[in-house]
């Protein structure tokens, strides 16, 4: 029996808004751990992970390990159906169950809606990620800063190049109609309300494909802050996390490299 | 000049 229930709706909508536009279809693991998915996008460009742990359910029962292959639409139309405010309760067989329930109740416990998602066979491949990285940078903003740097640079074109010295980054674009950069630097003041934290072991300056970057500002709802780790010739890994250690979406893209 | 590499050329399957 795999029974989990979410308090508000809006913490699987996030996450679900996160996603759906990198990938199509996915399992879903469940564990007594909590749920999880990795998958990679068609052009095997962009890994996406996601994890909602155990304590971000307000019931989280799990008997066996369980994965349920998800069309990602689809479980995004069902959960249209839940106002922000209802609770979530998702329920399934672990004994090969062909669908998943979905329940939403609304706050007075006087609106109950029910909806059965068709559940997939999905032949998907696991990458091995390395878990701790020795990045050569790390650089946290605010996540509405990710934002308008990406959403404003990828106007301009797709070929982004991101540069970290000591205590400042550089985001580069250039395009057809011309180019563009801008620089941030890490704030002084500990106590500033929206601190930029930078920490470079060695500087690092790569390239990347801007539709990714500002793809991956679908995530911004879900944090506050957005922390990118960087390491030369390999992949970039963005995370947002959850409050109160709930989980994360992170995002691995494969850089632009030299010809 | 420059060209997208993919993510299977960084990790091996599990």
């Amino acid at each position: 029996m795999f029974e989990a229930k979410l308090t508000e709706s809006t913490t699987i909508k996030r996450v679900l808004d996160a996603i759906k536009d990198l990938i199509q279809q996915a399992n879903f693991d469940c564990s007594a751990d909590g749920l999880s998915l990795q998958a990679m996008d068609t052009p095997h460009v962009c890994l996406t992970t996601m994890t909602l742990r155990s304590q971000a359910f307000e019931v989280y029962r799990c008997d066996r390990p369980l994965s349920m292959g998800i069309n990602l639409s689809s479980i995004s139309k069902i959960l249209k159906c839940a106002a922000s405010k209802d609770s979530v309760k998702i329920v399934a067989d672990d004994e090969g169950a062909d669908c998943a329930e979905f329940i939403f109740e609304n706050e007075s416990a006087d609106r109950i809606a029910h909806f059965e998602l068709k559940l997939m066979d999905i032949d998907s491949e696991h990458l091995s990620i390395p878990e701790d990285s020795d990045y050569q940078a790390i650089i946290s903003m605010p996540s509405a800063e990710y934002r308008r740097i990406f959403s404003d640079l990828s106007i301009i074109g797709d070929t982004i190049t991101i540069e970290i010295n000591k205590n400042t980054a550089c985001f580069s674009v250039e395009g057809d109609i011309g180019n563009g950069s801008l620089n941030l630097a890490q704030t002084d003041s500990a106590d500033e309300k929206n601190p930029v934290t930078i920490n470079v072991k060695e500087p690092v300056k790569m390239t990347f494909p801007g539709k990714y970057l500002n793809t991956f500002t679908k995530a911004v709802p879900i944090s506050e802050f957005v922390t990118l780790c960087l390491t030369d010739g390999n992949p970039l890994a963005i995370e947002f996390s959850l409050p109160d250690e709930a989980g994360f979406v992170r995002y691995f893209l494969a850089p632009k490299i030299d010809q | 000049r420059d060209k997208q590499s993919n993510l299977k050329m960084f990790y091996g399957s599990e």
